[in-house]
């Protein structure tokens, strides 16, 4: 009954992040190896992020909101680009909110420690589902529409060309784990429903929560990747590897937010304030 | 709570825009 159970948690999860997450890691990888009718418009340098402007928008008409556009408003090549990194990560923190609550009992616990977990844990997952859609060369944007190169983002000035060069890095030894959505998904659960959070006032029962999710993970992975006997270690590696990479990425935040004449997305603030 | 409103906001609602 119990192996079933955990079956069951493994395929209810797959289908929450299919729902709740537009860009699959198949669809993203499917856009990155140029096998779509329309290929992602390559942004590599200023003259082709204007051009993104002009040819992202009429993708996107009726679709005022969307950061790519309004962001390509703004006049300083670093402050656009910021933004659409913000918006990216708000985005992502919307879609990670709904998949949350659709994990197994994160409805159920005390609201604050809802929120504490989704303080803690959107960024890490955030970095997670990057991944899918980064290879060496660059990022895919805008849905699948447009492709960052990693050397333009490098050739920012600082300090945001180290915005992004870390997760590169991160994803490039993620990547080489080969996980498929099915996978993504329980990994992205496990970081979201962690137990040790700063603050959280249920503790026992989000280990509950937890414990069903890793076990359900390690033996999804023998089943998925029957070959790779030290995938689950690798895995839980990358949970610290992951809590790092936010550390970083916070204190740059920080950073640009002090040093540059830029803002600061309100939900971003609040997640960002008092973190670490 | 205060700190938090719009995470709050985004777990009691579904689906809620978040205006950039």
């Amino acid at each position: 009954t119990q192996l079933a159970d955990l079956k069951t948690l493994a395929r209810q999860l797959h289908e929450a992040y299919l729902r709740h997450f537009h860009l699959s890691k198949a669809k993203a990888r499917i856009f990155l190896a140029g096998k779509t009718s329309t290929p992602p418009f390559v942004i590599h340098d200023l003259d082709t992020l204007q051009q993104a402007q002009q040819i992202l928008a009429t993708h996107m008409q009726g679709d005022e909101k969307d950061g790519l556009v309004s962001a390509l408003q703004e006049r300083e090549t670093e402050s656009r680009l910021f933004r659409c990194c913000q918006h990216t990560s708000v985005e992502t923190v919307t879609q990670l909110t709904e998949f949350a609550k659709a994990v197994p009992g994160f409805a159920n616990l005390d609201l604050n420690d809802q929120v504490t977990l989704l303080k803690y844990g959107v960024h890490e997952a955030f970095f997670t589902l990057l991944a899918s859609c980064m290879n060496k060369d660059g990022l895919l944007v805008a849905h699948g529409k447009g492709f960052i190169t990693r050397e333009f983002l490098k050739s920012l000035r600082r300090p945001f060309s180290d915005l992004l060069e870390p997760k590169f890095q991160f994803a490039m030894c993620f990547n080489a784990l080969q996980l498929d959505d099915s996978d993504l998904a329980l990994f992205v659960a496990a970081i979201i429903c962690c137990g040790d959070r700063p603050g959280l006032a249920n503790v026992s029962h989000i280990e509950f929560i937890q414990e069903s999710i890793i076990h359900a993970l390690q033996l999804h992975l023998q089943a998925n990747h029957p070959d790779n006997t030290f995938l689950f270690p690798k895995l839980l590696q990358k949970l610290a590897d992951l809590r790092q990479l936010v550390t970083e990425h916070a204190q740059l935040v920080q950073d640009i937010k002090k040093t540059q004449d830029t803002s600061l997305h309100p939900l971003l603030q609040e997640i960002y304030k008092d973190m670490y | 709570k205060e700190k938090h409103k719009i995470l709050h906001r985004l777990l009691q609602n579904s689906t809620s825009p978040v205006d950039l």
